[in-house]
């Protein structure tokens, strides 16, 4: 379903290039419940950024449902963002001036099969909360509502950059088993960042990226 | 040094009102390193923001240094929070049209006891991106970002909203390591909020948090 082939990406800030990602390559199947795990640095997020369109690989091929999308340009791009992807970013993106259940309906209007708003909040604890405004929520709800937005959007292909680094052990665990119950019930594959080992053994492949590119791939046969 | 005596903190939304927390009361030593813990929405942020000035508590005292701060107006607040306090905000909060060095400066020059800023940029291990902006910047590069700008003040007091969130635990690890080593030195105070139990295993106390009050604290002799 996913395919990386030789992915390259640089960063040129005047005379100096960042190498950011180079030669990576990695495959994922329809319905896997992948981790990327790697040092600070080390190019999780740039991968997750290329994987979902939001930005062009210097080189390479990636290569989603037979489709190349790092050819995609303006209509076909923003169709593939809006209907096939839920993004997760790893500083949330929360419309401030949109109260939680407004950031997620808005998600919803875009998306043709898009699931009920108020449910998936209640889902994710925050059923007392839907009409507070980002800047009244503690962190690790505001990421939770990030979370709620991506999810409610019903995607073919959900990328989460650290969905739980704001959460406490136990919240956390929550969440993963409703991105894992969600995972399993609509065939969505997920793809997502972490640091948490634990998180790790609850996926069916573990890609590790270290200085930009994959430095060991483990597969987990009973997750 | 640090003292919150019965602290309540209530948000009004209309016609509900938050009790973020209440009866609040703990005691935290001079050159102590002390944890908060606590799940997602119990009142960590808000009480690290009422002992850095950052807000007001709705009742009760907040005395540090034998002065009570929750009195404190105007001039006496500003000079609290620029002299005696170093923040790392959960959300980093740097200044976007500054590279990291400027970013680190800043905070120098309101500072009359202040440290190097390049030389502290350098044991967070950004030496080769002191001159890359925010957006240039990896989310754990971003938050070591914060770290050096909270330490070179050289305060002292220094309060860390989960610093470590978004790194690795290696990297989280060396920059504990530099928290430590700079609160023995100095005998700067340091509260530190995490969901990382290792974290809390290295500090003289740990204060765990729920529901708006203190659920319990640990006294931690040979950290
Ligand atoms: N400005 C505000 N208006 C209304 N409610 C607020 C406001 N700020 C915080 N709260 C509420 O107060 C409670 C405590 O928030 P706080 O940010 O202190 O939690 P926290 O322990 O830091 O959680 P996290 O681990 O998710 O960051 C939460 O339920 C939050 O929704
Ligand atoms: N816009 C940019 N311009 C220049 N360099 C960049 C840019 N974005 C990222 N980088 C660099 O590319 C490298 C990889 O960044 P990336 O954000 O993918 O790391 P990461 O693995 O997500 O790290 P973290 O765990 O800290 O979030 C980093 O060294 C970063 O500084
Ligand atoms: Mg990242
Ligand atoms: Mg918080």
């Amino acid at each position: 379903y996913i395919e990386l082939k030789n992915i390259k990406k640089e960063y040129v800030l005047g005379a100096v290039t960042i190498n950011a990602v180079e030669h990576c390559s990695f495959e994922i199947e329809k319905g896997e419940l992948v981790v990327i795990l790697g040092p600070s640095g080390a190019g999780k997020t740039t991968v997750l950024n290329l994987i979902g369109g939001m930005d062009k690989p210097t080189d390479g091929h990636i290569i989603i449902d037979g489709v190349r999308i790092d050819e995609y340009k303006g209509k076909d791009l923003v169709k593939y963002r809006r209907n096939d992807i839920g993004f997760v970013f790893q500083f949330y993106n929360l419309v401030h001036n949109l109260t939680a259940l407004e950031n997620v309906e808005l998600a919803c209007q875009i998306c043709p099969d898009s699931l009920d708003p108020k449910t998936i909040l209640e889902q994710v604890g925050l059923s007392e909360r839907i009409d507070n405004f980002p800047y009244q929520l503690s962190g690790g709800e505001q990421q939770r509502v990030a979370i709620a937005r991506a999810i409610a959007k019903n995607p073919k292909l959900l990328l989460c950059d650290e969905p739980t680094g704001a959460l406490d052990s136990n919240t956390g665990k929550k969440i993963l088993e409703l991105l894992q119950k969600t995972c399993h019930e609509t065939n969505m594959t997920t793809v997502l960042i972490t640091h948490n080992l634990v998180i790790a053994d609850m996926a069916h492949k573990v890609i590790k990226i270290k200085n930009g590119t994959v430095d060991e791939i483990i597969i987990n046969n009973h997750p």
